[in-house]
């Protein structure tokens, strides 16, 4: 079935936030895949730790301003120390 | 500002840098021009010089790179990552790597080449990514008017946190 067009821009949103908190906020790489509910909590926490580093409001959510920051060109050295 | 994990800095004052390759993208001597300019931007309130070096190992090694370029740290290609520095030390310490693959230029088209190398110096020299949005630190790009651009004062303060004020 061709897939809802939510659904798609989901999964790109979800890999956009995954790359940005992996390559800038030391959220580690997705090794233990049957561990989901884990690596939500993770990735839950250092979204809030970006958004705050931005001075964005901290929801724990992909809101629109924090996407809008994610997808500017930038420094490739991390924010967070690793 | 932020220090860099550990506190490095240089131990001496008088460090040196080359570049060893240039982008097609613009013309050599606006590249020199760019990473002069980049250079005295922290030259003029520290105690720091920064002398050009050929054909040996600078401190601060200046080079453009395409996505894997065997630092760990691969480029993304045009947009997203721009550029990235190592922290003072020796080896790759200082180096800055900057993305092949980007639209450098002298101006505010693409990504102008003075303000993204000013900023990963900074790295280079110990400063880690400021929350400040005005800040040169700050990680995210915004184009400033190279001849209209003034260090700003969360910068001035961290650089002189780590090596003092200059010495004019």
């Amino acid at each position: 079935f061709p897939v809802a067009l939510e659904a798609e821009d989901e999964g790109k949103t979800l890999q956009l936030v995954e790359s940005y908190l992996q390559n800038f906020y030391d959220l580690e790489r997705d090794h233990q895949p049957h561990l989901r509910n884990k690596d939500k909590n993770a990735l839950v926490a250092k979204l809030k730790e970006m958004q705050a580093f931005f001075g964005l409001e901290v929801t724990g959510k992909p809101d629109l301003d924090t996407l809008e920051i994610m997808k500017k060109p930038r420094c490739g050295v991390p924010d967070v120390r690793q | 500002y932020v220090f860099t994990a550990g506190n490095p800095k240089w131990k001496r004052n008088n460090l040196t840098y080359r570049i060893l390759n240039y982008t097609p993208k613009m013309r050599q001597a606006d590249v020199d021009k760019a990473i002069r300019k980049a250079l005295s931007v922290w030259s003029n309130v520290t105690p720091l010089t920064f002398q050009k070096v050929e054909n040996e190992v600078a401190d601060i090694m200046i080079s453009f790179e395409y996505r894997d370029h065997r630092d760990n740290s691969p480029f993304d290609g045009p947009n997203g990552q721009l550029a990235h520095a190592f922290q003072p030390g020796e080896g790759i310490g200082g180096d800055v790597h900057l993305d092949e693959e980007e639209a450098w230029t002298k101006n505010g088209e693409g990504y102008n080449l003075f303000i993204v190398i000013a900023h990963e110096l900074g790295h280079s020299l110990g400063l880690s990514h400021s929350n400040d949005p005005g800040a040169l630190m700050y990680p995210s790009y915004s184009y400033t008017d190279p001849n209209e651009f003034l260090l700003p004062q969360d910068d001035i303060d961290g650089i002189q946190a780590i090596y003092g004020q200059s010495n004019a």
